[in-house]
């Protein structure tokens, strides 16, 4: 695993994040259950909580798609290229290529989905950019979250030992133990209003 | 566009797949250093994107494939636990194609992303 120079994280003081989509976007629930998907697997081993907000204003991570450039002078590539990028902490910038054909998975395990094709399983990419907006980098083991590449139709999603002793590194474990069922639950709300 | 299921994805996509950007990278196999060839400036400027070259050496980039290149490709090698050739051959093209984080891989010229395993190298 590696981290951003010199390892930024979030400050001790943030540890229950919110997250909230532009709303030109206009995603619809089925597309947002996959970012809260993702974002609960990093929950399960960090201190980390993360709840939906649907107001921008206050958003610790603001989630957008946006095609070609979209004005960080980090301008997306149409289908395949580049998938999407993210901010090391404490920004909280998540953007993804809405040119790309995105598949959105089951929740099922990683496999491969399909020999060749141009379309990606949405929920390993926001896992892999979750764990740079919390401070990780990329990581040469192949079958880590962290690993640069993936193909289209294939589906990573389990965070690999490598992902989870570097976000250990940074934060600590869950201090709840296993992140079960119920915990997951009790940890990944989504709040129906603002009230965050 | 996003696709609820396996199912629902129309046979075009299955021609996408040759379509992305750098798909033009595959006619550059074989190349080593000493050659000319167009497009190599356009993989240069790739590396650019993930750290493996400065802005620096990418402003006035050419189709030269030059100890900067060579360079570029044994650390992405590494990086991509490749056989380190320096040179373009079909298992590094065929990563170098594949859809991407468009995060660098090294930022200011250091790559930590193998450095565990370089530095147990170093160790031993």
């Amino acid at each position: 695993y590696s981290f951003f120079p010199g390892k930024p994280r979030w400050p001790k003081r943030k540890r229950d994040l919110t997250y909230a989509f532009v709303p030109q976007n206009n995603l619809t629930d089925e597309v947002k259950r996959v970012f809260a998907r993702a974002f609960t697997r990093w929950s399960e081993v960090t201190p980390f909580n993360f709840t939906r907000s649907e107001s921008l204003v206050g958003a610790d991570i603001v989630i957008g798609f946006f095609s070609g450039e979209h004005g960080d002078g980090e301008p997306f590539d149409g289908a395949m290229g580049t998938l999407a990028h993210a901010s090391s902490p404490p920004t909280g910038m998540l953007h993804l290529d809405s040119d790309e054909d995105w598949l959105i998975s089951d929740g099922g395990i990683s496999r491969r989905i399909l020999p060749v094709t141009s379309v990606v399983d949405l929920e390993s990419v926001v896992v892999h950019e979750i764990g740079h907006l919390l401070g990780l980098g990329h990581s040469s083991v192949e079958d880590a979250i962290m690993f640069p590449a993936i193909s289209g139709g294939d589906r990573k999603v389990e965070l690999a030992k490598d992902d989870i002793e570097g976000i250990q590194h940074l934060y600590g474990g869950n201090p709840n133990g296993d992140g079960g069922g119920e915990k997951k639950s009790s940890r990944q709300s989504e709040t129906s209003g603002g009230g965050s | 566009k996003f696709y609820t299921n396996v199912s629902s994805i129309p046979p075009l996509q299955f021609l996408n797949a040759t379509q992305n950007a750098w798909e033009t990278f595959s006619k550059l196999a074989g190349c080593h250093i000493g050659e000319k060839i167009d497009g190599l400036s356009k993989l240069k400027r790739y590396f650019h994107r993930f750290g493996y070259i400065s802005a620096a050496a990418v402003d006035n980039c050419t189709d030269d494939f030059d100890d900067v290149l060579q360079s570029a490709i044994d650390t992405y090698q590494k990086n991509f636990n490749l056989k380190v050739t320096g040179k373009l051959d079909s298992s590094t093209l065929r990563q170098i194609v594949k859809p991407r984080c468009g995060n660098p891989d090294m930022i200011d010229g250091v790559s930590e992303m193998n450095g565990g395993r370089k530095l147990r190298t170093t160790e031993r």
